[in-house]
């Protein structure tokens, strides 16, 4: 038997399901209720595999990522590499709304994010610190190099290209590296 | 990850994801969450669907476009997911990653890649059929 409206979400992230059910009950679109059932679960962190707070990258820091579809227009708004901002999902929704645009990325969605009102802050936690020096403290495993050295399955980095890197690329390594470092 | 598939009252198609990717990644790493076709689909005339797990290895096969494709062509959503599982699992068949379908009609279903630690998968589901929103277990294959 089927009938209508449908939510259906992976994993049991129950909240999000009675959100999304809740926004329909009350007349909201499809759209709202996509948005506003995973936003719960980037407030709620579901499982630390949403919102702030986790799975740090190898610097610790917290980046997200989101899309939202409207199935009768075939519009898309996404977002990627989203720092600093927590309602990843909500921003997705102001790209289809304010942009001509499908997919933002990294700090200028960051920044697009606050233009639209969104606030700019640390998506770190003590738990995704404590994640992060954990994985310090134990070699930087498991992580995402190979064919480099160090051996990236024995150590942490920085890894290089195992063939002789020529004296300009790491003059432009260290430049970026100069770069990035003093970025925040 | 959450992926979420949304069917209105009158058929309408919404889906979504979000996610903080990859825990440890390579600072830069984007999976199939945000990537339209991979993370998610919606298509009013067809259905939607949305993955979750391994987005380096999920996001080439366009899991979700597929899925919906396959329904867009009769495939009972369940069946759906299943095809979109088993392509993938032809490439890596250590993949983890599940997939949730739904069609403009309210069917839905799910599918899972059986790997060891990792052999049902749960999910929620909402409908006028149930009085409140319900965890839903499918086994993997």
């Amino acid at each position: 038997a089927t009938a209508l409206p449908l939510v259906i979400n992976t994993w049991a992230f129950r909240k999000a399901a009675e959100t999304a059910w809740k926004v329909l009950q009350l007349g909201g679109s499809e759209l709202d209720a996509v948005e506003r059932g995973c936003s719960q679960c980037e407030i709620d962190q579901c499982d630390g595999s949403v919102g702030y707070g986790g799975s740090p990258d190898e610097s610790g820091e917290t980046t997200l990522d989101a899309m939202i579809m409207d199935g009768n227009t075939m519009e898309v708004g996404a977002v990627a590499d989203l720092r600093r901002v927590k309602n990843a999902i909500g921003v997705a929704r102001k790209v289809i709304e304010y942009t001509k645009h499908t997919l933002l990325v990294g700090e200028s969605a960051s920044m697009f994010a606050v233009r639209m009102g969104f606030p700019y802050e640390d998506l770190t936690t003590p738990k995704s610190l404590s994640i992060y020096s954990k994985w310090l403290n134990q070699s930087c495993q498991p992580n995402y190099w190979k064919n480099v050295v160090p051996d990236s399955s024995k150590s942490c980095g920085p890894y290089k290209r195992p063939e002789k890197v020529s004296y300009k690329e790491e003059q432009t390594i260290k430049d970026l590296q100069r770069r990035v470092q003093n970025h925040d | 990850t959450i992926g979420m598939v949304v069917v209105g009252g009158s058929g309408t198609i919404a889906s979504g994801t979000s996610t903080n990717g990859a825990v440890h990644k390579i600072p830069g790493r984007v999976g199939d969450s945000p990537i339209a076709g991979a993370g998610a689909y919606a298509d009013s005339t067809a259905g939607g669907a949305a993955a979750t797990g391994d987005g380096d290895i999920m996001m080439r096969f366009l899991p979700s476009y597929q899925a919906v494709e396959y329904m867009r062509m009769g495939t009972d959503p369940a069946v759906a997911c299943q095809r979109v599982i088993s392509r993938i699992q032809k490439y890596a068949p250590r993949f983890f990653g599940a997939v949730i379908c739904a069609n403009t009609t309210g069917s839905y279903g799910a599918a899972c890649n059986k790997i060891p630690g990792f052999t049902q998968f749960h999910f929620m589901v909402s409908s006028p059929l149930l009085s409140q929103p319900t965890e839903q277990v499918v086994d993997c294959i």
